[in-house]
């Protein structure tokens, strides 16, 4: 199982 | 000029230490209207999210807004200086090099001072869309504490599905494999109370031992909010009474 970073589903403000 | 006064210096206490193992170094942002902050952990799976209302506190003033870089453990070392009684006092001048924090306890009269050096921090500040959460489960603190504690002796990972019926965390390892089963229970015993609002069934797994450093914030709040949105992040929410709120993001484990 692959764990997904936060980077992946928000982008930068 | 910042100047905030909490009465319950506790509550201040209770929140250093609930982020402390996943955050290091952390910008706190002071507005005329109160204090947040935003910080993923080293691996950029999590993320905790801090607003307080300058409302919850007992005096309040902040000129302009504000940055202030401080070291969350060495923050949680000062923090060890306050006393559970004591009433907190934050302080910092335009342009700061430090964060003076004060404790005093009226009862015995003692004062506690310490100017804690500010850091310079060049974080990464994400835009966390505004997200109509799919499933929205409210949850005992202290019992969602207990579930993912005992899960995480069994898995490191836990499925969590959510329906109109029930919220189940399930978990497969070498030991075997096993759920814990919640249905909506509206009683009338308040804390024994878990409340599903599903529109649509998710399910999704994450890391147990993200959650068991999130529930560190259990003591700031009865009941823990779980928002999920099959295609987003987990949302672990604590409401602080009359303050504001605590919500740290978890993104997903995917089948590979």
């Amino acid at each position: 199982m692959q764990q997904k970073a936060l980077t992946s589903f928000f982008s930068s403000a | 000029m910042f100047e905030a006064k909490l009465t319950e210096g506790l509550i201040l206490k209770k929140i250093v230490e609930s982020i402390k193992d996943i955050v290091t170094d952390v910008n706190i942002d002071i507005s005329p209207s109160g204090i947040s902050l935003q910080a993923m952990d080293s691996s950029h799976v999590a993320l905790v999210s801090l607003n307080l209302s300058m409302d919850g506190f007992e005096h309040y003033r902040a000129d302009t807004n504000m940055v202030l870089g401080v070291s969350i453990a060495n923050l949680a070392k000062v923090m060890k200086l306050a006393d559970n009684n004591d009433q907190i006092t934050l302080q910092a001048d335009q342009e700061a090099t430090h964060l003076k924090i004060i404790f005093e306890n009226p009862k015995t009269e003692r004062t506690t001072e310490f100017n804690l050096n500010l850091i310079t921090i060049d974080s990464e500040h994400l835009a966390i869309p505004e997200t109509e959460y799919s499933s929205v489960v409210t949850i005992n603190s202290g019992e969602f504490s207990k579930i993912c504690k005992e899960l995480f002796s069994l898995s490191e990972t836990v499925q969590i599905t959510t329906n109109t019926d029930y919220v189940q965390f399930s978990v497969e390892g070498e030991v075997g494999s096993g759920q814990v089963r919640l249905g909506h229970n509206d009683s009338e015993k308040k804390e024994d109370q878990t409340i599903l609002e599903v529109s649509e069934s998710v399910q999704q797994q994450f890391a147990i031992r993200y959650l068991n450093m999130f529930n560190k914030a259990s003591t700031l709040s009865s009941f823990t909010r779980l928002c999920l949105h099959q295609e987003q992040p987990l949302v672990v929410e604590f409401k602080i009474d009359n303050l504001g709120v605590l919500k740290y993001f978890l993104a997903p484990k995917i089948s590979d």
